[in-house]
């Protein structure tokens, strides 16, 4: 069994839980927030057995899209540098980061 | 050392939590959503030392309880198709699902 | 590469994320609960190639102190014992705890 922790962002975390349940995998969310952009995202953890992992890579994939965010960067609290009006950066955001982890053993009680 | 995933009911997490700082064992713990009920659970994130975690599985096992949901299915939005009146089912909830996973190091600053 | 998950005090939350923009590691937060304190923390999930992965650890400790917190022990729900003012206890909350866990497979979609 493998545990998959993909980040994705909001405006697919819904899309990708139907999806999800649609082909019977089971999955918690949980809120979270980008480190970069301090915006929020979503952290699935989806563990599932070694044989549908390919399937699953292949329905985040489809369904998690990348997107271009507006981003006004913030000069670091306190220094008292950086423009008066910070000029908005483009950033693109991935669709989904995947990361698969060794499940040793997995219980349901 | 092992890291324990453990994702359980709302109605149990404080008497989980108890159970473990009762027996010494260290927890984190992180709101989260199943997937497919889209109900708010818990999920504890618990290092523990290996000759422990049976104790541990022990403590969730007796701490953690399975209960009948009633689920009101939501047809997929925008279909237009589904009765005017959804029948609720009746759907099982485990009292936890348990990950465990391996950790190759283990630090406190 | 290695997925870091490291609980640390909101305190030092923000800090340590301009750390790791600085330095170009990439993070995603999770608000957390200590399971003793039941006071909120933060868990930063990391994802870092091995060969960055010292000195992650050295900016994860030079940005996250331990301190000392005062704490109102409670007496477990419904049991009747306990002093009518409970006498606060000094617990020492350490700056960061550290849990290093296999990434076998990593993508962006
Ligand atoms: N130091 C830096 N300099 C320049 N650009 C930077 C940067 N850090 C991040 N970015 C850019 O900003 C986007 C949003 O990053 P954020 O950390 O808010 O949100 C991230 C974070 O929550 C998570 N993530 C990505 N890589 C991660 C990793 N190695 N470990 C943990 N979480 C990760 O996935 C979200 C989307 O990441 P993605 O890479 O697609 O998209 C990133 C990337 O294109
Ligand atoms: N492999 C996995 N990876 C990650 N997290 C996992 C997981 N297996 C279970 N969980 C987590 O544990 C909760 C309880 O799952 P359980 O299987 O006991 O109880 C489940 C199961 O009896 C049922 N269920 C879930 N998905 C289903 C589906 N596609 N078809 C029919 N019943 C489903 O609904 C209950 C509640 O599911 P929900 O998703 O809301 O909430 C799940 C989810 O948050
Ligand atoms: N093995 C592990 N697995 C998962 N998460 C872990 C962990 N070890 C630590 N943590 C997380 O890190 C926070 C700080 O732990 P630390 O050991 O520095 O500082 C701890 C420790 O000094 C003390 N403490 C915890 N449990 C105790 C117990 N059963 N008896 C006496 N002191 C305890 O209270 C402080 C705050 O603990 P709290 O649980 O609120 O918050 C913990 C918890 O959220």
């Amino acid at each position: 069994m493998k545990m998959v922790i993909a980040v994705v962002q909001d405006k697919d975390s819904s899309r990708l839980s139907q999806a999800l349940v649609k082909e019977g995998f089971r999955a918690t969310k949980l809120a979270s927030t980008g480190g970069f952009l301090r915006a929020g995202n979503t952290t699935f953890l989806i563990g599932v057995e070694e044989e549908r992992l390919d399937q699953l890579l292949e329905i985040i994939k489809s369904n998690c899209h990348s997107r271009e965010q507006m981003v006004a960067p913030m000069p670091p609290a306190g220094t008292g540098v950086g423009p008066l009006i910070p000029q908005p950066i483009e950033v693109q955001v991935g669709g989904a980061t995947v990361f698969i982890v060794p499940v040793e053993q997995f219980y349901q009680f």
